[in-house]
């Protein structure tokens, strides 16, 4: 069965997608079955790899109620071994119907074990929020990854996110692991940005990649393109430092 | 009464929390009686403003429930005009206990209504996400302030923002109008942000302030030092440009 990983952090504006798209591709360039799951209801994930999500009769809200199938939910990408669930604003009305139902938490890890073993990996694209998509998404997952700016008020939600993910070990999902902390958007050119790394290095320690993603403009035109990164400017720092990402944690799989 | 404007924008990290604080301030500085108060979990707003959300007993949620009184949830800050109703992790409960409360859309507006006459302006920096507490603070506002990043996926989540502004002005808050647009994070450097701004002035005319928010890293510093932009460095970009829009809301009032 594929590995579970979802991308968390209410913090927004992060880089959860921008991480979550990238690193689907490049497991994808790799060899890896790779599914990318949107529960954000945003779409961001399906719209950055160039789908129409706004227009779409069969999204991830219609397979988890259980209208559709996974087939006509799933679509194909122009890339190898990669696939995409993609979310549009329909998702939003799943925590309002979902709201007095028992066992409400494992809807999506119902959902997700039907298909898991067609995937080696599967990827979670959470909303900035701790509501019952990101519940769904940590009790589905085998592991959490942290996307994190190098910015100040990065600092203060990390409690609350680390709060969350016992609340849901201890109660939903006792396998779920910290896959890491992933910094993003560093500016060398800041002060800011070195502290912050330097900070969240000291508290986390082996718990952080030791890759950081800088801020790269090439990473936000990528998505205007339909494009990951790797295809759209595959020797930029941000596509590097994605590739090097990926190459670490598939190192960290066999290890 | 003061006039009362919500920052939101579901779309996570771009620049609520940063225009809320240095509008707020800016105001305050103009002579204005301002009041901030946050709505969103991650308490950025107070803690942006030098407060220790996290270890504070009486916060806005308190007050919301009736626990405590205004007196004793709102903070007074350094500077003259500018007062803080802060937030933190407590007010994740809010979506919670309200859950099957009749009236729960209208609660922060009654209960501002009881202090709106000490102030002329109060700003809402809303959480990145539609559920409750954004519907709250929409339902108690005059109006609607919409911060958006000069990035692609900014253009994406606007159509979701306005069709929800549009459903609160149906049934729970007619008098609320669109205050603006305002584009934040410009990059000059890149023929993204330059497009962004192009799209959005198209669409959106005269809705759109004149004045573009810069990409300034004093910005991002501002609140590691719980200071607003115009205090920390007075002269960078970015507050030359905050305090130019705060002349700008001003100058629209008046006409
Ligand atoms: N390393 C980077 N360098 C420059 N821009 C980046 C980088 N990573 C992400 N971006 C851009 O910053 C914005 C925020 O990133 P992204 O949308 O991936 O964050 P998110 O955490 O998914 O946001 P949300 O909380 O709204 O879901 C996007 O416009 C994206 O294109
Ligand atoms: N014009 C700017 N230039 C540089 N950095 C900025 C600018 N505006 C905001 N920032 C920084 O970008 C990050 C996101 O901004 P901010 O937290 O204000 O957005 P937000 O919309 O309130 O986020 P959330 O959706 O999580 O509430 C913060 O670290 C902030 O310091
Ligand atoms: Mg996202
Ligand atoms: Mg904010």
């Amino acid at each position: 069965m594929g590995k579970i990983i979802a991308l968390a952090n209410q913090k927004g504006g992060v880089g959860k997608t921008t991480t979550a798209i990238n690193l689907a591709a490049y497991l994808a360039a790799e060899g890896k079955k790779t599914l990318l799951v949107d529960v954000d209801p945003q779409g961001n994930a399906g719209s950055g790899l160039g789908l129409d999500v706004m227009n779409l009769q069969e999204t991830v809200y219609q397979w988890l109620l259980g209208g559709q199938t996974f087939e006509t939910a799933m679509k194909k990408t122009r890339w190898e071994n990669l696939e995409v669930l993609p979310a549009n604003i329909d998702l939003a009305g799943f925590e309002i119907d979902m709201r007095d139902e028992d066992g409400r938490d494992y809807v999506l890890r119902r959902r997700l074990r039907e298909v898991a073993d067609r995937y080696d990996y599967i990827l979670i694209d959470c909303p900035p929020s701790l509501g019952l998509l990101t519940i769904n998404a940590l009790t589905a997952a085998d592991s959490v990854l942290i996307p994190m700016q190098c910015e100040y008020f990065a600092l203060e939600g990390l409690t609350q996110l680390l709060r969350i993910i016992k609340l849901v070990q201890n109660k939903l999902n006792p396998e779920l692991k910290l896959e890491g902390l992933l910094l993003t958007m560093f500016d060398s050119r800041t002060r800011l940005s070195t502290q912050v790394v330097a900070d969240v290095r000291e508290h986390f320690g082996k718990q952080v990649f030791e890759v950081v993603i800088p801020r790269n403009v090439k990473l936000s035109e990528a998505p205007s393109y339909g494009e990951p990164i790797g295809v759209y400017d595959p020797l930029s720092s941000g596509a590097l430092a994605y590739k090097k990402f990926a190459e670490d944690l598939l190192a960290r799989q066999r290890a």
